[in-house]
């Protein structure tokens, strides 16, 4: 689709002026960011990831795919021919960018993009779309923001700096073996930028001089640090590897971490955690109790030989808030490389036996690897619960990210905390006993006989 | 969205844009399109994704993985490259009237 005479009449402002005609003044990319992009997706890791404008099911041929792949790191410098009403208020640089590092995980960010390019801009210019910053290697950024095909080069914009650039859209959607992650990778702009400045000083002179153009990176202090527990919460997240399974969890106390019974299914299983945050931390442990594959609930809990230090303890959630901001923190996507990511959503369903919660469901963005992963309030920073699984569709396939399930934290506290400090495993093998209508509230977590489970 | 995100909104309706890439003389082929971010405006200097250039690269697509290659002149593409862009007007407000959507994207009831 290109740019359609279409109507100049816009439903979402004043009317769009007629296109511009500009040039090419360079190509060019960020060395780092294909740097981290190789060793992330790379490799072996390559076979797994997909990223495309197109769902892996779409026709693309290919010789389209490999353009696509080869191009997903490169941005294009345009010079634009002067308009008639260009006016004076107009010059110098139209926005500040965010210097590399300044937006820390987990920090809001918006995307602004075009859906589908040049196809429908009355309808679809500048669409806007708010999420966190997920997670970070170097200038290659992840957001949970949604980003559909078109928005590639799109601007991703911080509340802190207040309305700095963060980032351009390198690839809106990506798949994890097969499954759609809900995230999409984004170029920081500083780097880029600063490699344009580099470029254009280099060229002949009327370049050189829109190097002055580019613009500036926002010093430091960028206003009042937003007061998000966030990052609090995704200290307390640790990656669970239990033979060659790997998933997430929650240390709940610095020598006890909770996952999922299908992360670490054995009791007396040997267990390795690794913590992140405040520092890495590679601690064993092993599987004290596992629920049974016919509980409904999903739950293991690990005790460490020794204590994470330094991991702050999360403070257990007394009760639930439908419609409440929420942010989920895990390890899916790139594992124990990159550290946890962090995606946010609203808590979407309390789900209720005898006005007892016993199922959340949220809108945060939750793939593979994240389950066993802490689901916190994204305002108080409590833990709500621990992630357990999200949704595939078994007759198309078709993954479900942005549905997903947790058991709430009110279920396993007072079994956590006895065992904690008395070691007694009484109150945890209660969870086999769950009641029959727990049960029929996690039906969908049993295996069907002859389809793959809605697992992470 | 409130105050909180009262900037980010500016800024991104101050810079978003669309980029079209066509072929000078070619309108049956069709064009390429993507979204950018305008750096400046008068002068107008627009950043956008690569990846709609690379059906113009003289020396294809494996320009972009050459070893070392982290930039490539303007002139790596043919010379039949036709670009245009589609930014918003600096002041927004909400007059105006819907129109519905052209055919090959629609919008089921559901």
């Amino acid at each position: 689709a290109g740019l359609e005479p279409g109507p100049l009449t816009r439903p979402r402002g004043p009317p769009l002026q007629p296109p511009r005609p500009a040039e090419l003044l360079l190509l060019l990319s960020c060395p780092a960011f294909r740097a981290h992009f190789a060793s992330l997706f790379g490799g072996e890791a390559a076979e797994l990831w997909r990223f495309a404008g197109a769902a892996p099911d779409d026709e693309v041929s290919e010789d389209e795919e490999e353009d696509q792949l080869r191009a997903l790191g490169w941005f294009a410098l345009l010079r634009v021919r002067p308009g008639q009403e260009d006016e004076a208020k107009d010059r110098g640089p139209a926005v500040a960018v965010a210097p590399l590092g300044a937006v820390s995980k987990g920090a809001p960010l918006l995307a602004c993009g075009s859906p589908f390019g040049a196809f429908c801009p009355d309808i679809f210019l500048n669409t806007l779309s708010r999420g966190v910053l997920s997670n970070a290697a170097g200038p290659l950024l992840l957001t949970d923001a949604r980003c559909l095909p078109g928005t590639e080069g799109g601007g991703v914009f911080a509340v802190r700096p207040a309305g700095a650039l963060v980032a351009l859209v390198a690839a809106p959607l990506c798949w994890k073996v097969r499954e759609w992650v809900g995230l999409s990778l984004l170029c920081a702009a500083a780097p880029l930028i600063q490699a344009a400045r580099v470029v254009l000083s280099s060229l002949p002179s009327d370049a050189a001089t829109l190097a002055a153009l580019l613009p500036p990176e926002e010093g430091a202090p960028w206003g009042l640090p937003l007061n998000d527990p966030v990052p609090q919460g995704a200290a307390s997240a640790v990656l669970v590897e239990c033979g060659t399974v790997w998933g997430s969890g929650v240390a709940v106390t610095p020598r006890l971490v909770v996952t999922c019974r299908h992360v670490a299914p054995r009791e007396g299983a040997r267990v390795l955690v690794w913590s992140t945050t405040p520092k890495s931390a590679q601690i064993w442990g092993h599987v004290v109790f596992a629920t049974q594959e016919t509980s409904p609930y999903d739950i293991a809990v690990v005790s460490l030989e020794k204590e994470l230090d330094g991991v702050p303890r999360p403070v257990p959630a007394e009760n639930f808030h439908e419609g409440e901001a929420v942010s989920v923190v895990g390890f899916g996507v790139f594992g124990q490389t990159c550290g946890p990511s962090v995606t946010s959503g609203i808590l979407s369903a309390v789900v209720q036996v005898d006005d007892t919660p016993v199922m959340l469901q949220t809108t945060c963005a939750v793939h593979g690897g994240s389950s066993g992963g802490p689901l916190f309030s994204t305002y108080s920073g409590d833990l709500l619960g621990i992630v357990a699984s999200n949704t595939r569709d078994n007759n198309t396939g078709a993954t479900y990210p942005h549905l997903n399930f947790s058991v709430p934290i009110t279920v396993l506290q007072p079994a956590l905390q006895c065992y904690s400090q008395t070691g007694d495993l009484g109150r945890l093998r209660e969870l086999d006993n769950a009641p029959d209508p727990v049960r029929v509230v996690w039906r969908l977590q049993r295996p069907l006989p002859e389809a793959p489970r809605s697992k992470l | 969205m409130g105050r909180r995100w009262g900037s980010a909104m500016r800024a991104a309706e101050l810079t978003g844009c669309v980029v079209s890439a066509s072929r000078a003389g070619q309108p049956e082929a069709g064009s390429w399109s993507c979204s950018g971010v305008v750096l400046s405006r008068s002068p107008g200097l627009v950043l956008c994704h690569g990846g709609i250039f690379t059906p113009f690269l003289r020396a294809g697509s494996g320009a972009l993985t050459a070893d070392g290659a982290a930039f490539l002149p303007g002139n790596s593409c043919t010379d039949d490259l036709r670009l245009h862009v589609l930014w918003s007007p600096t002041a927004a407000s909400s007059s105006g009237r819907a129109e519905r959507g052209r055919p090959g994207l629609c919008t089921p009831q559901c």
